[in-house]
């Protein structure tokens, strides 16, 4: 115990918190747990605050309370909306899942805690990590609003890499938490560190001691400040701990495909390399209506111009403004020939904001010079690309998203994909979603920040180097059911295809699995043959490995793509695909946009409740949340609550 | 390198060594009416023998290179690339992959070997031999078969392209050689009279690991006699 001021704050202790990462392949499991008391003479309030990925899915919560734990139950939202309107129209506050930032929700729950008494806090939540420009992250925040006497954060890989499952290597690095406002940001270590020994709060990342993870047969980064690290200053209460806590790693890939299987569910991970880039043809579709003016259509420029760096010569390429009007830069797609690029610079350097929204009008033009390029490039082989880029909503000639959607689903025919960025907050985002998915491309969201031509120019990365077109993975169709997707328009240089399924029969011995593509100038069929019997063992001997993880990442990629496809789907298919993602969230406790989890105490004679949820993506952005927030309300009816939306 | 001609009208072979120092690029075939080539790069163990005698040379690199189609294969006891014009594909041993392109089709196998067939008249298999990684003195080497050339032209020429035609030869005097457990005798081939010693190699294109024996008369010193010219005259100054 602590002392008032030495990390009790308004009587309330936290005295532990931990933060256990376990990621094994490319699936990551993480358990944060939160233990306080409550020294104060009467009843006091604590609260859980947890920032988690916008991708993670909250499969567990537990309260305990002096000893005795109430587990989380998943029900389905609307059963558990009841249960929350309830709480609420009995006037209590309820805590809320709500999106965070870009890549974080934020997670709370508050619990009245009677004088003396102890509670702990369990959030368990699971994310599939998905490989971008050639690494996996996975991403914490660490911010606790006030000192903790035990503070640990513990990232463990297990080597479930690709080739043999012993044989992987995960290469780590952890970007250092901002120490001091004057500390770098974004500072990386090679592999790992803990702070140094010394008393002497650490002013900078540098500072901090490196420590490499053996390559295997585990590695762990340990993160463990003392109280008098995390002090602000020598004789201050308040915690300075604010940072990323980032593990960045790449598998050693000795082949291109990588099957797994566990009991009876598998898993194919696909990442050729050494493959060279299809030559594509691209066209830029960006919105230059008013809304863009200032510093928007500066960004833009800016993206655009450094994309144009970057662009190679054998590809093609045009760019469409569209505002009250249609202009294009040139009348059909030309080479990216220094010269063509040289006047494309100056081109962009003279885009300027004007007028209303003729997203469809874009878009037509757009995808009507890919149609042209597609026939007249014959048996070519060129990857074709749109990338659309606004930041509101149509609002001249087709307005009508419906028809938009008809129109651009016609046009495009199921030929190539469709990008749309998704420019600041005043746009409909779930529009521009269901018109990327149903066109076999995504949608992003440009955070209108300092940085949004960086996000532009990074989205292009991901998308400019095509390695192979029209890629399939195939299965023996007797051995294999409840594929998830398995067909891709492109493969880009840097990401991942991951398939799962599960088998028909448990006893299968082995079976083929055939990735099928078409590359810059080959067909190619890349053949896994895969040793059921043999891989199972393998696994066996790897105790580390929590054995059901196959059949969850399986589960949650199903669900994923289950999720997506409702997106752009309408009636009965709707319903049918509502009702699956619904039923598996249900069975594999999944916290989804379809489900809550909720944690009933009774006391007093009534049931308090906490609701953990997940936001949609409608959900409006918030500030970033402080993490292991504790404070202190009035006295009043006890409640703990979480909900979302 | 070992080289073994089979001489299916004969239904026997005929083996010779070639002894070069490594790093030494040897034509195996040249098909002047279509371009085709295919060289090969002698290796040497890791520790090689002080005595040129007793030093055992493999191919460690071979180059298959088609100028009508703009392509060049290049295949190592690590990596296996096919280049067409400026483009490049590298795969690994690791992979098992089928690549097709314009009327050429080319299989990987897993650490196994790797299949190149130019439309139904040019196959050539090459077998990657893996030894133990931390043998003191072998490491990995390369084979290369040719399995179909009926649509070459008469023109091709190399180590292995000059035995792409019809060619007789006849064997005589069988007697106990220097070494009594082989035979030595006596073969007319090319109009020369050489002196042979019966013998084995080894075809691996079936069983990888252990292969299947091959009895054949042996040429000594460096094919002399048998192949047209000298050895020497097939060396070229890269493998493209």
């Amino acid at each position: 115990s602590l002392p008032e001021g030495e990390g009790v704050v308004n009587g309330i202790e936290v005295y532990s918190t931990k933060i256990s990462c376990k990621v094994t392949s490319r699936f990551a499991h993480n358990v944060v747990t939160t233990r306080a008391v409550n020294r104060a003479d009467a009843a006091k309030e604590v609260s859980f605050d947890v920032a988690l990925p916008k991708t993670a899915f909250i499969t567990n919560f537990t309260l305990t309370i002096d000893g005795v734990t109430y587990p989380g139950n998943i029900k389905e939202k609307e059963v558990a909306k009841q249960q929350y309107e309830k709480a609420v129209s009995q006037g209590r506050t309820a805590g809320l899942v709500k999106a965070s930032g870009r890549k974080l929700e934020k997670f709370t729950v508050s619990v009245n805690v009677a004088a003396g008494s102890k509670v702990t806090f369990e959030l368990t939540y699971e994310e599939l990590l998905k490989r971008r420009k050639g690494k996996y992250e996975m991403y914490l925040k660490v911010q606790p609003k006030q000192l903790v006497k035990h503070f640990e954060v513990r990232g463990t890989r297990c080597p479930v890499g690709s080739g043999s499952p012993a044989g992987s290597r995960l290469l780590c690095g952890v970007q250092a938490p901002l120490w001091d406002p004057g500390s770098p940001v974004g500072s990386r270590l090679p592999c790992g560190f803990r702070l140094p020994s010394s008393s002497r709060p650490v002013r900078s990342a540098q500072e901090a001691e490196q420590v490499h993870v053996p390559p295997r047969p585990q590695g762990h980064v340990s993160f463990k400040p003392s109280l008098e690290h995390q002090r602000s200053c020598p004789t201050c209460a308040d915690t300075l701990l604010n940072g990323d806590f980032i593990i960045t790693y790449d598998v050693n890939r000795e082949s291109p495909a990588n099957v797994q299987v566990v009991n009876g569910y598998f898993v194919h991970f696909f990442a050729p390399h050494g493959l060279p880039v299809v030559p594509k043809n691209v066209v830029f579709v960006i919105d230059i209506s008013g809304s863009m003016a200032g510093r928007k259509i500066e960004q833009t420029r800016d993206a655009l111009l450094k994309i144009l760096d970057d662009i190679k010569e054998e590809d093609y390429l045009n760019f469409i403004l569209f505002s009250t009007g249609v202009t294009t830069w040139k009348d059909t797609l030309v080479q990216a020939t220094p010269e063509n690029l040289q006047q494309a610079r100056e081109f962009v350097k003279n885009i300027n904001d004007e007028g209303m929204t003729n997203m469809n009008g874009g878009l037509m033009r757009g995808i009507g010079m890919l149609n042209e390029a597609w026939d007249g490039q014959g048996a070519a082989r060129r990857s074709s690309i749109i990338i659309l880029l606004t930041d509101g909503d149509a609002n001249y000639g087709e307005s009508r998203t419906d028809k938009i959607q008809e129109n651009v689903r016609n046009a495009i025919g199921g030929k190539f994909p469709l990008y749309n960025l998704g420019f600041g907050n005043n746009l409909n985002y779930n529009f521009l979603e269901r018109l990327a998915l149903e066109n076999h491309g995504l949608a992003r969201r440009i955070y209108e920040d300092s940085d949004a031509h960086l996000q532009l120019q990074g989205f292009y990365e991901e998308v400019a180097n095509p390695l192979l077109m029209g890629v399939e993975m195939e299965y023996p169709e007797n051995a294999i059911q409840d594929l998830t997707q398995n067909n891709y328009k492109n493969f880009y240089d840097g990401s991942e295809i991951v398939v799962a399924g599960r088998l028909l029969d448990q006893d299968l011995n082995s079976f083929k699995a055939d990735v099928k593509g078409h590359g810059a100038v080959n067909d190619l069929t890349f053949t896994e043959e895969v040793d059921v019997k043999e891989l199972e063992k393998a696994f066996e001997e790897q105790s580390y490995i929590f054995g059901n993880y196959i059949e969850r990442l399986w589960a949650y990629l199903t669900i994923e793509q289950l999720l997506d496809q409702r997106k752009k789907a309408q009636g009965e298919e709707k319903e049918n695909l509502t009702a699956k993602a619904l039923g598996l969230s249900l069975k594999y406790n999944f916290v989804t946009p379809l489900t809550s989890m909720v944690v009933t105490k009774p006391e007093d004679g009534e049931s308090q409740t906490a609701i953990a949820d997940k936001p949609g993506e409608e959900a409006n952005t918030v500030t970033p949340s402080m993490a292991y927030l504790t404070n202190y309300q009035p006295p009043q009816t006890p409640y703990y609550y979480v909900d979302g939306d | 390198p070992h080289f073994i001609i089979q001489v299916a009208e004969e239904d026997d072979a005929i083996c010779f060594n070639i002894n070069e120092d490594p790093g030494t690029v040897l034509r195996l075939i040249h098909d002047p009416a279509t371009g085709l080539t295919v060289n090969g790069e002698i290796i040497g163990d890791k520790e090689p023998s002080p005595d040129p005698k007793t030093r055992r040379t493999y191919f460690g690199r071979l180059g298959i290179a088609n100028p009508h189609m703009d392509l060049q294969i290049e295949v190592t006891t690590e990596t296996l690339s096919l280049g067409s014009g400026a483009t490049r594909s590298t795969f690994s041993w690791l992979d098992t992959v089928m690549i097709a392109q314009d009327g050429m089709l080319v299989a990987i196998h897993r650490n196994e070997n790797m299949t190149v067939s130019f439309g139904d008249g040019a196959t050539f298999v090459i077998v990657l031999h893996q030894v133990w990684k931390k043998h003191p003195t072998h490491r990995d080497f390369l084979g290369f078969y040719v399995v179909d050339s009926h649509r070459m032209s008469a023109q091709t020429q190399g180590l292995l392209g000059q035995f792409f035609h019809p060619f007789d030869f006849s064997v005589s005097d069988v007697h106990p050689g220097s070494d009594p457990t082989k035979q030595d005798a006596t073969m007319v081939v090319k109009n020369r009279r050489l002196t042979v010693t019966r013998g084995s190699q080894k075809d691996y294109r079936k069983k990888s690991h252990t292969g299947t024996k091959v009895p054949c008369w042996f040429v000594h010193n460096n094919g002399e006699g048998f192949i047209d010219g000298v050895h020497t005259d097939y060396i070229v100054p890269s493998l493209f």
